[in-house]
C-alpha cells in the first residue's frame, strides 16, 4: 500500500452532509486500516467513498465516558481552524459511535520521533511550534483550554502543517467560570498551577507547549525517568525544568522554553506573544517538515515490508492485520508512562539531585560548610602546634557523632531492627538511627524507597477505589433509570 | 482526600531520601577525606 504525499487532487470537505449521515458509515466509507489507539478507542483510517478523500474515524465504545466523548465533539465542532484537527460527522453504529475526523496522513510527532529513533532539529522544532502557537490562539481566543499539549497530540498531515487533535480532555472557560480547577492531562506535560489545583487558565498549555519543546529536542519530557507521582509534587517545588545539555541548544531556543515555563501563570507568555518570539518568527523553509515527513514514511514503509515479510515466511499461521497496524502507528498514551520503571528512576533521580547541587545545600545543614570545607581539604591548613592537616568541620562534626553514637549504641541497634521490619518508612527521619547504618544499608534502603512507595500509594488507591465503588454504582443506577 | 493524603506520602519518601541521600554523601566526602 502506498502511504500518500501529496495532497489529493479534491475540493475540501467540511462535513458530511445530511444524506451520508443517514445512510449505514459501511455505506458511506470503506474502512481502510487501523491507525491507533486513541484516549477512548480505536482510530482508523477511511475512504470516503462520494469524494475519494481519505479520513480518520475514531470508533468509541458506547459504553465508554459519552458525557467526554460529546465534549470533545462539541469542541472540535466549534473549531475552524487549519491548525485544529476537523470534526465531519459522527454515526451510531451497533454498540459504537463513528466519530468522523480530518485525516493527518503522518501521524503525530511523537510517532514520527519514535519511527525515526531521532530527535528533532531546532527548525524543525520551531516549524512545528509555530503550527501548535497559531492552533493555539485560536483555542485560546475560543475561550478554550487544550489541557494536553504534548507531542503525542499534535499531528502532522501530509503537507507538513501541524495541527492540534485530541480533545478528550479539553475544556471550555466561561466567563463566569475564567479558572478551572480539575486535575486533568499527563503528569509530566502538566503545569504547576494544574497540579496545584489552584485554579489555571489558558496559558497552562503554554507550560504544556514548553515542555513539548524539551520533549521533541531530547526525546522525552523533564522527569520521565522518575515515577509520575514523584514528578507531580516536583513540578510545583522545583524551578522549572530546563534543557539536560543546555550547551547543545540556541539561545533563541532556550529563551523560547524559558518563557513557556515561567512558574507564576501571570508572567507566563500567551500564545499570541510567543508567536512574535525570535525563534519562531524567523521564517523556516517550507520543505522542513516535508522532509521530515518523507523521511519517517520511508522508514515506515520499510517497516511495513519487513513485516510483511515475515508474514509471507510464516504462513502457517493465520496473519493479523492488527500486527501490521501496530507496527504502523503506535500512539503515545498511557504506555508513556507504564514505561518508566521504579528501578531505573531512583539512580537516574539521585543522580540529577547531586549533579543540581541540591546535596550541597542539603550539607549545610548539617553544619558543614561545604564551600569551606571543600578549600580546607584542599589546602591541609598546618596547625602550628601539632604539624597537622587541619581537620575539616565536616570531620569534626562525624567525629563528635560517633563518640555520642558509642554512648547509647545499645538502644539504636534496637531501633535500626524494628525500622527494618516495617514495610513504611518511619514519619520522621532518626538522624542518629541512619548515622549507625552502613554505607551498604543507606543505598539499599535507597534502592527499596521507590517499590515501597509505589506499593504504600497502590494500597491507599484501593482504599479509596472500594469506598469510592458504591457512590459509582449508585450514579450509574441512576443514570440508567433516567435512560429508561 | 485522596490527593491529600498522596501528598503525605509522597513528601514523607521524600524527606526521607533527602535524609538518606545527604547522609550518603557526607561519608563519601568523609571517605574522601581520609584517602
Amino acid at each position: 500500500e502506498k502511504v500518500q504525499l501529496r495532497s489529493h487532487p479534491r475540493r475540501q470537505l467540511k462535513k458530511l452532509s445530511e444524506d451520508s449521515l443517514t445512510k449505514q458509515p459501511e455505506e458511506v466509507f470503506d474502512v481502510l486500516e487501523k491507525l491507533g489507539e486513541g484516549s477512548y478507542g480505536s482510530v482508523f483510517k477511511a475512504h470516503f467513498k462520494e469524494t475519494g478523500e481519505i479520513v480518520a474515524i475514531k470508533q468509541v465504545p458506547v459504553e465508554s465516558d459519552l458525557q467526554e466523548i460529546i465534549k470533545e465533539i462539541s469542541i472540535m465542532q466549534q473549531c475552524n481552524s487549519p491548525y485544529v484537527v476537523k470534526y465531519y460527522g459522527s454515526y451510531f453504529k451497533n454498540s459504537d459511535l463513528w466519530i468522523v475526523m480530518e485525516y493527518c496522513g503522518a501521524g503525530s510527532v511523537s510517532d514520527i520521533i519514535r519511527l525515526r529513533n531521532k530527535t528533532l532539529t531546532e527548525d524543525e522544532i520551531a516549524a512545528i511550534l509555530h503550527s501548535t502557537l497559531k492552533g493555539l490562539e485560536y483555542l485560546h481566543f475560543m475561550r478554550k483550554i487544550h489541557r494536553d499539549i504534548k507531542a503525542g497530540n499534535i499531528l502532522l498531515n501530509a503537507e507538513g502543517h501541524a495541527k492540534l487533535a485530541d480533545f478528550g480532555v479539553a475544556g471550555q472557560l466561561t466567563d463566569t467560570m475564567a479558572k478551572r480547577n480539575t486535575v486533568i492531562g499527563t503528569p509530566f506535560w502538566m503545569a504547576p498551577e494544574v497540579i496545584q489545583e489552584i485554579g489555571y487558565n489558558c496559558v497552562a498549555d503554554i507550560w504544556s507547549l514548553g515542555i513539548t519543546a524539551i520533549e521533541m529536542a531530547e526525546g522525552k519530557p523533564p522527569y520521565a525517568d522518575i515515577h509520575p507521582m514523584r514528578a507531580i509534587f516536583m513540578i510545583p517545588s522545583n524551578p522549572p525544568p530546563t534543557f539536560r545539555n543546555p550547551d547543545q541548544w540556541s539561545e533563541p531556543f532556550k529563551e523560547f522554553v524559558s518563557q513557556c515555563l515561567v512558574k507564576n501563570p501571570e508572567n507566563r507568555a500567551t500564545a499570541t506573544q510567543l508567536l512574535q518570539h525570535p525563534f519562531i518568527k524567523s521564517p523556516k523553509p517550507g520543505t522542513i517538515l516535508r522532509a521530515l515527513i518523507a523521511d519517517a514514511v520511508e522508514v515506515k514503509l520499510k517497516k511495513q515490508e519487513a513485516q510483511q515479510r515475515e508474514q509471507d515466511q510464516d504462513e502457517e499461521e493465520n496473519s493479523d492485520e492488527d500486527e501490521v497496524d501496530q507496527g504502523t502507528m503506535v500512539r503515545a498514551g498511557t504506555s508513556d508512562l507504564g514505561t518508566i520503571r521504579a528501578a531505573g528512576s531512583l539512580g537516574s533521580s539521585a543522580g540529577t539531585m547531586i549533579d543540581s547541587g541540591t546535596m550541597v545545600s542539603q550539607m549545610g545543614t548539617m553544619v558543614i560548610n561545604s564551600d569551606d570545607e571543600d578549600e580546607d581539604a584542599g589546602t591541609m591548613k598546618r596547625r602550628e602546634e601539632t604539624m597537622q592537616p587541619a581537620k575539616p568541620s565536616f570531620l569534626e562534626y562525624f567525629e563528635k557523632q560517633e563518640k555520642e553514637k558509642e554512648s547509647n549504641n545499645h538502644g539504636e541497634s534496637q531501633n535500626v531492627a524494628n525500622n527494618a521490619d516495617k514495610s513504611k518508612i518511619p514519619a520522621e527521619v532518626d538522624m542518629e538511627v541512619m548515622r549507625s547504618w552502613s554505607v551498604e544499608e543507606l543505598r539499599r534502603r535507597l534502592a527499596s524507597l521507590d517499590p515501597q512507595m509505589e506499593q504504600e500509594i497502590e494500597e491507599i488507591r484501593q482504599r479509596y477505589q472500594t469506598k469510592r465503588q458504591p457512590i459509582l454504582d449508585a450514579i450509574e443506577a441512576k443514570k440508567r433509570r433516567q435512560k429508561n | 482526600l485522596f490527593m491529600k493524603e498522596l501528598e503525605r506520602i509522597v513528601k514523607s519518601y521524600e524527606s526521607y531520601r533527602q535524609a538518606l541521600l545527604t547522609e550518603v554523601e557526607a561519608r563519601q566526602k568523609r571517605q574522601q577525606w581520609y584517602a
